[in-house]
């Protein structure tokens, strides 16, 4: 799903090494966290 | 230069989770039927603002039925969300409230629910039991058996079935129907009934004693069937001057 993937990409840019001060962006407002499990 | 507007609220936020809170409640506050749901994930949240202090808040909600019946007093922090091998059931729902001075209240809520696939059930857990209709033959045919044989042994009140609440075949290991139902209490004690059941009445609602039952039947050449049953002893009130979701709509 699109969630995954853009948190897939945030992750692999996190592994890059980063100027000193970087912000990494917020997460999206929604859709939230999943509390049990999804199907 | 105009003041840029607030940031969009946030689905986990913690106001976003109080109004789901309010939501899950007032939706199972009104459901008469089948079982209590859980919040799972708030899908989305948008805020109106109708003036200072008054907002228009839409939910998106995504829940999962846990095994407390609807009548159940149980709160729902102690109702067991049904594990994915159970053949989870979700809900959708779509509701409307409005925050007042900081007070949430549910102006109206939409609600589908239905059940996961047989196919994802059964690529995780290959001989699980699934889900069958409530109308199926076996299963009418389990819960009559659970009720009469439970009826026959009890001390206590005669029990008459209300509802059949959910229904599930397994083929593997054995031939097995698992069901679940609501009775409620008559007026009669199980000898009465046997002499004549047609004079027994279901009690008044106001004192009346529902009751959840749980019965496996195994069938084949050892057939064998176990039922169990609890009464809750009080019954959840209607509450004064709500109107309900309109006949008709999804609600379980």
């Amino acid at each position: 799903s699109v969630t995954k993937r853009a948190v897939a990409e945030a992750a692999q840019h996190d592994k890059v090494p980063r100027p000193v001060g970087f912000v990494p962006p917020p997460p999206p407002p929604c859709p939230g966290k999943i509390r049990h499990f999804d199907i | 230069v105009p003041a840029a507007p607030p940031a969009p609220l946030g689905c986990d936020d913690p106001e976003s989770e109080a109004a789901a809170e309010v939501a899950v409640n007032y939706i199972n506050g009104h459901s008469h039927h089948g079982y209590k749901f859980a919040l799972n994930r708030i899908e989305d949240i948008r805020v109106v603002p109708q003036g200072p202090n008054n907002d228009i808040i839409f939910l998106e909600l995504d829940l999962l039925e846990t095994r407390c019946p609807v009548l159940s007093p149980t709160p729902l922090a102690n109702c067991t969300v049904r594990s994915f091998a159970e053949h989870a059931v979700e809900g959708d729902c779509d509701v409307k409230l409005q925050k007042l001075d900081g007070t949430l209240s549910v102006l109206a809520s939409k609600c589908h629910s239905h059940a996961d696939s047989n196919e994802d059930v059964v690529r995780v857990c290959p001989d699980c039991p699934l889900l069958v209709s409530l109308n199926n033959t076996e299963v009418l045919e389990t819960v009559s058996a659970a009720l009469n044989d439970y009826n026959s042994k009890t001390t206590g009140p005669y029990l008459r079935l209300l509802e059949i609440g959910r229904a599930r075949i397994q083929y593997y290991p054995s031939h097995t129907v698992a069901v679940e139902f609501v009775v409620g209490a008559t007026n009669c004690t199980a000898e009465e009934a046997k002499a004549d059941v047609g004079a027994c009445q279901l009690l008044p609602e106001d004192q009346s004693n529902f009751g959840f039952c749980t019965a496996s039947m195994v069938k084949g050449p050892s057939q064998s069937l176990r039922e169990d049953c609890q009464l809750y002893g009080h019954q959840v009130p209607t509450p004064p001057g709500v109107t309900y979701i309109h006949p008709g709509q999804d609600t379980s």
